[in-house]
């Protein structure tokens, strides 16, 4: 029996809107320690990884470790019905055929109930090793939106480079180029506006533009994003949650 | 002239 109490129904479709645009189909697989998810998208160019841990809901029972295959256009209309305000409780027997979402409205004795049906999805398991980055930026993710969405209007490119002092962001289009700098800071009275760098080695990889600008739709998940990058690896987009995280495994662009 | 690299390179299907 599972039974995930979300103590705001908004978490939980924060946490939906911030892939569905990449991915459709999902597992859940729910197990005593939280649920987790990961998916690629149909290019097989992104990888979402999803943890939510026990302390992101408010109460959560997994006796049995079940998994709920999920399309997220069909979810993302369930979770429109709820308010934002309401508890969101997700409820499944041990091999259930379909997932239960209980929004309750507690000042109004207001309870809304919706069953979605399950589906049988068949997705590898990637197995991700902890892997060696040569830079970590830890940055405001609305800043990061920003210039996403920005220098996107540009080129289906972005360049991001990283050197000791600067962080260079750079795309170059047919209607014209832009380019934004930015310096590691503290800001000692809003530690949340500060940029963080640890560099190991400089990095200059190139992006799809496409695809950053589903990664920063997780933004609203966090004030921050974690962004690790190594000529080796895919770059990791992090946000975090109070428990667990958001995951975006982006492969770079190469030179033919 | 960039192309676009994939995931399968660097994850193992496990």
């Amino acid at each position: 029996m599972l039974e995930a109490k979300f103590e705001e129904a908004s978490l939980f479709k924060k946490i939906i809107d911030g892939f569905k645009d990449c991915v459709q189909l999902v597992n859940f697989q729910c197990k005593e320690d939280g649920i987790i998810a990961q998916a690629v998208d149909d290019s097989r160019v992104l990888l979402v990884s999803l943890e939510i841990g026990i302390e992101a809901f408010q109460e959560y029972r997994c006796d049995h470790p079940v998994t709920l295959g999920i399309d997220l256009n069909s979810l993302s209309k369930v979770l429109r019905c709820g308010n934002n305000s309401d508890t969101l409780t997700l409820i499944a027997d041990d091999t259930p055929d379909s997932v239960l979402l209980l929004f309750e409205d507690t000042k109004k004795d207001r309870i809304a109930e919706y069953s979605l049906k399950l589906m049988d999805i068949d997705a590898d398991f990637l197995k991700i090793e902890e892997l060696a980055y040569d830079t970590t930026l830890l940055m405001p993710s609305s800043e990061f939106t920003k210039i996403v969405r920005d220098l996107s209007q540009f080129s289906d490119s972005l360049n991001i480079m990283i050197t000791k002092e600067t962080i260079k962001f750079v795309a170059d289009g047919d209607i014209g180029s832009g380019s934004v700098i930015l310096k590691p800071f503290v800001n000692m009275d809003k530690p949340e506006e500060s940029i963080k760098l640890e560099m190991d080695q400089p990095v200059d990889l190139t992006f799809g533009s496409k695809y950053l600008q589903d990664i920063v739709k997780g933004s609203a998940l966090s004030e921050k994003v974690g962004v690790r990058l190594s000529s080796e690896a895919p770059a990791l987009f992090q946000f975090d949650l109070k428990s667990g995280y958001l995951q975006f495994f982006l492969a770079p662009k190469f030179n033919d | 002239k960039k192309t676009q690299g994939t995931l399968e390179s660097f994850f193992k299907k496990s």
